[in-house]
């Protein structure tokens, strides 16, 4: 059977598949049983474009542009290894495709929001091709016609549509590239009133549909190539000699996690403010025990 | 001035090369360094908002242990916060900037080898998990920490704009550290 990981009786179940380590489906757990979704999720990479900007086809994917060099991205690995970490307030389940991708999935007890903390970096280039990771997950059984949502810092949610645009006439020359937008908060898909899901993030990043039921955003890029517009260097930030490491957190939720009190727009709302304004930690020493202290 | 130097720097990283990172590096790199300066020193006056709050709790004490001040982790994000990993004894303040309660589960890099008990300012004992640090983040370049653990803790319900605190102790008790410790499972993938 697939691995299983919940936290009793609250909250979501998650289950990854035996082979692979990768997410499979998610549920929510109540009195009267889970109901599983299918839903997958791994990291891909786009290569960049290298070139000399002469020409138009020669335009390198830099700091301005996002152009990847072919219309596929390819999986990071086909496999992660998989620690699992179960305890009272939260299940985790730490995951590593390769020393430079791993993410850790988190449902913290009576939580109906799947987070996903991932690490990428140091980006390797040794092979000497730009990379540009993203985070893809993919709702299998769902067809959304090509059509997402993404929304305007937070507040007004833009309807996108696959090699479209409103106001012209769009001959696609780029498959990709075309079809990303800017996600500040949150990308939401639809496929019929009974079937919404909404990826958010911690901080603004690009992000696509490029297929029924995919949801993809771009975390990190390290590029070999200036694209021309004007910074006059690659995208190639080094930190201790090497690629820089980035960490963040996206979340997960799907329409099953609402209920009577909070229906689908009351929970992406709600959780993009508190990812927005999270609280303000600080630490004290103390000498005194607690109930001196209290 | 000091909360004016935070606004100058987020005035200046107004520019779209700030925003999207469309910059020469030692421009970008000069972009986080005036963030970085004005954040620090807004903090400051953070640290004195909550030793005023203190001396208000304090009473005719004046303020509690006016010596130690409320220190800032901004590296929490890879598990790393030196007070926390060094200290016996300290407090966790959580302070809420929404209009409303929220709860938040705290999670504070420690290093193994000890238990944490957390006790919040009624005098509660407070349910708390000993999580580790994944292998990926202990490996992250720069991360010069000793914590290999986070212990979490749920805050609950941290008022509006306010906050809550809770005191954690260090303690060699075993048979607690063992009942606080998460259970780890390393499946074999294919079994």
């Amino acid at each position: 059977k697939d691995i299983e990981v919940n936290l009793g009786n609250q909250g979501l179940a998650v289950s990854l598949d035996k082979d692979t380590g990768l997410l499979k489906s998610i549920g929510v757990v109540r009195p009267d049983g889970i109901t599983m979704i299918k839903v997958n999720q791994t990291y891909m990479w786009y290569a960049g474009m290298s070139g000399n900007n002469s020409q138009e086809e020669f335009r390198a994917s830099g700091a301005y542009i996002f152009r990847p060099d072919g219309a596929h991205a390819q999986p990071v690995a086909a496999a992660a290894n998989v620690t699992i970490v179960q305890g009272p307030l939260v299940a985790e389940i730490h995951q590593e495709w390769t020393p430079w991708v791993s993410q850790v999935i988190r449902a913290y007890k009576e939580e109906l929001t799947l987070e996903m903390e991932w690490l990428v970096g140091p980006i390797p280039v040794k092979d000497g091709i730009g990379k540009e990771i993203v985070s893809r997950v993919i709702w299998p059984d769902i067809s959304t016609n090509g059509t997402f949502y993404t929304d305007a810092n937070g507040r007004e949610m833009l309807k996108r549509v696959k090699n479209y645009r409103p106001t012209w006439q769009l001959h696609n020359a780029e498959p990709v590239a075309g079809n990303y937008y800017p996600v500040n908060s949150r990308l939401v898909v639809s496929g019929g009133p009974d079937f919404q899901a909404a990826l958010m993030n911690d901080r603004s990043q690009g992000g696509t549909s490029l297929d029924d039921g995919h949801m993809e955003l771009m975390l990190h890029r390290r590029l070999l190539h200036d694209d021309a517009f004007g910074v006059g260097e690659p995208l190639n930030e080094t930190a201790f000699g090497e690629g820089l490491v980035a960490r963040g957190k996206l979340y997960l939720l799907h329409s099953d996690f609402a209920n009577d009190d909070c229906d689908f727009g009351c929970l992406h709302r709600s959780l993009g403010e508190k990812v927005m304004l999270e609280p303000v930690i600080s630490f004290t020493p103390t000498t005194k025990p607690a109930h001196a202290w209290r | 001035p000091r909360l004016e130097r935070l606004k100058e720097a987020m005035g200046v990283l107004q520019h779209h090369d700030a925003v999207s990172g469309t910059a020469k590096q030692h421009v970008t790199n000069d972009y986080s360094e005036r963030l970085s300066q004005g954040v620090t020193e807004s903090f400051q006056m953070v640290v004195e908002a909550y030793s005023k709050l203190n001396a208000v709790e304090g009473g005719d004490e004046g303020p509690l242990e006016a010596t130690a001040m409320p220190v800032f982790c901004p590296l929490l994000n890879v598990s790393s916060c030196p007070l926390t990993e060094a200290s016996e004894a300290f407090t966790v303040t959580t302070y809420n900037p929404l209009a409303r309660p929220r709860s938040f589960p705290v999670r504070v890099p420690v290093p193994s080898g000890a238990g944490y008990k957390v006790t919040d300012d009624q005098g509660h004992a407070i349910v708390s998990q000993l999580v580790p640090v994944p292998d990926a983040v202990l490996r992250v370049p720069g991360r010069n920490s000793t914590a290999t653990l986070e212990l979490v803790f749920l805050a609950e319900d941290i008022p509006p704009l306010g906050f809550l605190q809770f005191h954690v102790q260090k303690t060699a008790n075993l048979p607690f550290q063992k009942e606080q410790m998460s259970q780890i499972f390393r499946p074999q993938r294919g079994l």
